[in-house]
C-alpha cells in the first residue's frame, strides 16, 4: 500500500467557504461558479456531497487573497440563488498525498486518515481523485500533518521536497 | 477555456452512499474507511464538505457490485461511529471532464456546470482536482451529460473515444 503513494503536498494559501442549504436543483452550481468566474476568482477545490431532502451544501476553496472579494460575491448572489447561510475560514491548509493508481488500492485513504487521526488532526474537508487525496485541516496543524504523512507512507527518507506543492 | 479540457469520461458502475451527521472530530473518517478497507471494498470518490456545528456529512462511491456489502458494513459500524442516518443510490453515474491546468482556469468548472444545467441535469455530488472535475448524476442522464460536455468543450469532432473512462 505504501509504495503507491509517491509524495506529499501541502498548500497554506487556502481559504474555505461553505454554502449551506442551497436548493438541490439543476442550475444552482452554475449560477454560483459563473458569478465567481465572472469576477476572475480562481477556485481550487469544489466539494458537494449527497443531498438531504431537496437541499444541499457546497464548499469550495480559494486563495486567501481572494477571500474578501469571494465573500462580497456570495453576499450579492445569496438571495437570488437562495443560499440559506454561509461560513468561511482562512486559517486552513490543504494537505495531500499523491500517487498513480491510488484509487484501486482500498487501504490508501484509510492509511492517510489514520496518520492524521493519530495526531488528533481533524479533517475539515476531504476530496479524492485517482491520483490524489486532499484534506483541509487547520493551518496550525499543517506541518504536523505533512510530517505524519511522510512517516506513514515511508517517504521521510531523503525526500528532497514535496511534489506538486 | 475550452482548449484546456482534453476529454470527457464517464462511469456507470457507480453507487453512492451518504453518511449524515457524523461527529466532526479526529478519527471518525479513519474508523469508517478502515472498516471498508478491511473488507476490501474499493472506494472511488470520498467527499466531505464543510461542517456545521460539530457534525458533518461524508459521501463516497463504490462499484455497484460492492453496494450490498458496503451497506452491511455501514449498518455494523453505525452506532460505534455515531452515524445518525445514511442514504444510498445505485441509479447514478459519474461524468467527468479531464485536462491539464484546469485549476488555473476559473471558468472551466462554470462551463461544465452550464452544459449540464442547460440539459436540466441535477448535480448530486461534485469533486474536483487539478486535472479532473467529476459530477455524480442520475444514470438515466449520463449519456445526455456526456454529449452535452463534448459539445460545450468542442470535443465532439472526431473524438475517437473518451479518455480515462
Ligand atoms: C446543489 C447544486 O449542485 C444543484 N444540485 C445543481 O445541480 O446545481
Ligand atoms: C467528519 C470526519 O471527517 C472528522 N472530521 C474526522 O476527522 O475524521
Amino acid at each position: 500500500k505504501a509504495m503507491v503513494v509517491t509524495g506529499v503536498a501541502h498548500d497554506i494559501n487556502v481559504a474555505r467557504i461553505g454554502l449551506f442549504d442551497v436548493p438541490d436543483k439543476p442550475g444552482i452550481a452554475w449560477q454560483i461558479f459563473r458569478s465567481l468566474a465572472g469576477e476572475n476568482i480562481n477556485v481550487d477545490m469544489i466539494i458537494q456531497s449527497a443531498m438531504r431532502d431537496d437541499i444541499n451544501d457546497i464548499s469550495f476553496t480559494v486563495g486567501r487573497t481572494d477571500l474578501r472579494k469571494t465573500l462580497e460575491i456570495v453576499e450579492k448572489i445569496k438571495d437570488e440563488v437562495n443560499i440559506k447561510s454561509y461560513s468561511h475560514d482562512e486559517d486552513v491548509a490543504k494537505v495531500s498525498i499523491v500517487g498513480a493508481g491510488m484509487v484501486t488500492n482500498p487501504g490508501v485513504a484509510s492509511l492517510m486518515f489514520e496518520a492524521l487521526a493519530q495526531e488528533s488532526i481533524n479533517l475539515e474537508m476531504i476530496s479524492t481523485s485517482e491520483i490524489k487525496i486532499s484534506c483541509i485541516v487547520k493551518s496550525t496543524q499543517a506541518e504536523k500533518a505533512v510530517r505524519a504523512l511522510h512517516k506513514k507512507f515511508n517517504l521521510d527518507q531523503e525526500q528532497p521536497c514535496d511534489c506538486c506543492s
